[in-house]
């Protein structure tokens, strides 16, 4: 464990309770690509399932029991108690043309031909590709409200910190994970448009507005 | 130099 990706996992955590925060203040999901977190639910139940067989250390599963249940108690606020603030005509990317390239790299990059190595890179794949719907939609809508943006930012920071996490581990420990870094390499640079338009202008101060 | 044992990152 180094500083770096304990500060990682920390911006995660804090994405989901900034996310919780946005839904029980406004009392609405509104601005909330359902796809994206459902992705993300697919995600961490295919990768976190391990808790099942595999004892990493407290730390690990505390975490991995975290992620599994909020992922799945923010699907039930958007398809249960907060239903009507959901508008699915706006949340429309074809998720369906991530899940299959995805599904087909895993086949092909795996550490081992397994049935849980083979979910396990899966998870990576879909991961790396989970925020597309959610940066689609606010493409789509072209506004935001700032604490969404604050969930982004704090997700794409996760990412953003695994990054030199990485280059430390390879440098103390003489390690690489290519199929964990290469996706995660991509997925950051998915938030490259985004973070510019947070920096330039909800940390000034202003709403977030891409141009049109 | 690859990692290709167990996975300990979240």
């Amino acid at each position: 464990m180094n500083l770096f990706r304990l500060f990682g996992d920390l911006s995660h955590l804090a994405s989901i309770f900034i996310l919780l925060h946005k839904i029980r203040t406004t009392r609405s999901c509104r601005g909330i690509s359902f796809k994206t977190q459902a992705l993300y639910v697919a995600v961490f139940v295919s990768r976190y399932l391990d808790i099942l067989w595999e004892w990493v250390s407290l730390y690990n599963f505390v975490m991995k029991v975290f992620f599994i249940a909020s992922s799945c108690f923010i699907l039930y606020l958007m398809k249960m108690k907060y239903r009507p603030t959901h508008d699915p005509s706006i949340d429309t990317f074809r998720v369906e043309f991530l899940v299959g390239p995805c599904a087909l790299l895993a086949l092909i990059f795996n550490y081992k031909f397994t049935f849980t190595e083979v979910l396990w890179s899966l998870s990576i794949f879909l991961e790396s590709l989970a925020i597309l719907p959610q940066l689609f939609m606010l493409q789509r809508t072209g506004e935001a409200e700032t604490i969404t943006t604050h969930y982004l930012a704090a997700l794409g920071a996760y990412r953003a910190l695994y990054i030199p996490n990485w280059i430390y581990r390879y440098f103390s420990e003489g390690v690489v994970d290519p199929i964990a870094v290469t996706a995660g390499l991509v997925q950051t640079a998915l938030y490259a448009d985004f973070f510019y338009v947070y920096f330039t202008t909800v940390i000034q101060g202003q709403k977030f507005e891409l141009p049109a | 130099v690859w990692k290709v044992e167990g996975h300990d990152e979240l």
